[in-house]
Order: C-alpha cells, then sequence, then structure tokens
C-alpha cells in the first residue's frame, strides 16, 4: 500500500 | 481549490437541491429511484466518517454536513413521508449486484488497509455506479420529467468536473489518486448516454423519452 493521500476533496 | 473542483461541488450540490425541492415541492417522487438514493446517502456516509477525525475547512466541513443531511432527507421524503407516490415496481434494479462487488473490491484494491481508507475506497467505488439503479428505472419507464434530468445533468457533470480537476492537479500539485480517477471516468461514462439525450432533446425543449 502507498502513502494514503490527504483527503482535502469532498 | 481550483476553479473545476469548486464548480464540480456547485454542480453536485445544486444536483442534491434540485432533487430534494423536486419531491419536496411536487409532494411526489414519481420517477425517481429511491434504491439510488440510498446508495448516495451510503456513499456519503462511509466517505465523510473523517468528519470525526479531521478538520479540513469550513467549506469541507459544511458541504460534507449539507450532502448527509440533504441526501438522508430526500430518502426520508421518499420512503417515509411521499411513500405513496414512490414507483416501486419501476425501482426494480438488484442493488446487492453493486454492493457486494464494489465492497469486495475495497477490500483487495485500495491504499491502505485500514477501516477509514477501505471505507472511503468502498464509497468511491459505490459512487461510481450508484446512479444506475436510476438510470435503469428511467429506461424501465422509457421516460423522465424535465426536472429530472436536470437533477441528472448536473450529477454527472460534478464528476466529470472533478476529471479536470485531477488533471489540473496533477499538473500543478502533482497530485493524483489514481483509485479516484478510474472511478470517477467509469462514473462520467455511465453518464455518456444520457449527456447525448439531454443535449439533443432536454435542450431542445423536448421531453426526454427512450425508445421504451
Amino acid at each position: 500500500e502507498d502513502e494514503v493521500q490527504a483527503k482535502d476533496e469532498l | 481549490m481550483n476553479i473545476f473542483r469548486l464548480t464540480g461541488d456547485l454542480s453536485h450540490l445544486a444536483a442534491i437541491i434540485i432533487l430534494l425541492l423536486k419531491i419536496w415541492k411536487s409532494r411526489s417522487c414519481a420517477g425517481i429511484s429511491g434504491k439510488s438514493q440510498i446508495l448516495f446517502a451510503m456513499v456519503f456516509t462511509t466517505r465523510y466518517l473523517d468528519l470525526l477525525t479531521a478538520y479540513i475547512s469550513l467549506y469541507n466541513t459544511s458541504m460534507k454536513i449539507i450532502y448527509i443531511g440533504c441526501s438522508y432527507a430526500t430518502v426520508y421524503l421518499i420512503y417515509a413521508k411521499f411513500k405513496a407516490t414512490y414507483d416501486g415496481n419501476h425501482d426494480t434494479f438488484r442493488v446487492e449486484f453493486l454492493v457486494v462487488p464494489v465492497g469486495g473490491l475495497s477490500f483487495l484494491v485500495n491504499h491502505d488497509f485500514s477501516p477509514l481508507e477501505i471505507l472511503w475506497t468502498f464509497s468511491i467505488y459505490l459512487e461510481a455506479v450508484a446512479i444506475l439503479p436510476q438510470l435503469f428505472m428511467i429506461s424501465k419507464t422509457g421516460e423522465a420529467e424535465t426536472i429530472t434530468t436536470h437533477y441528472l445533468f448536473f450529477l454527472g457533470l460534478y464528476r466529470a468536473l472533478y476529471l479536470i480537476n485531477w488533471v489540473w492537479r496533477f499538473y500543478f500539485e502533482g497530485f493524483f489518486d489514481m483509485i479516484a480517477i478510474v472511478a470517477g471516468v467509469v462514473q462520467t461514462i455511465l453518464y455518456c448516454d444520457f449527456f447525448y439525450l439531454y443535449v439533443t432533446k432536454v435542450l431542445k425543449g423536448k421531453k426526454l423519452s427512450l425508445p421504451a
């Protein structure tokens, strides 16, 4: 698993 | 934030509000797939659990609360308040054929095997196919009210704008999320047939009717 993307989108 | 994502969010908000007002004002949910609305409520619930754990911005938090509130209100209007006008005979898509594969896939293909991340992945995959019961219902009834087509137009447009947002973010920020992009492409493709009918018929003042 790659690093978790920042969830700044709706 | 960029103009594509902002207009995408506003298009999504417009769709949600249009649907809620249509049902509330006409006091009827004829032609609306309750199953799709349940799936959308599931999408927002599983995606926005981070409301409890992370604060990103007032915009982010308020939009999430509005989306969740409106989607549950819509489901309530369909299955409780205006239940008598719900057209269950045409809303027959087998949603288990969507939820089960999407659930399985979210365990297999994700960015991180943690509960929040798997639920987020589930919501992304589910959103891609959540409109299918609604499109299926329109194909069964052979027609859709004009206000419903506007709802679908803005709903389809929002994710198409997000696709442009992701191109923009990749180019300017080097940001990209393959899971969201692939699901967003699938989601937008599912609307293409509808977009064609919307542009060639509804925008010319005709009613949207499919060759039944």
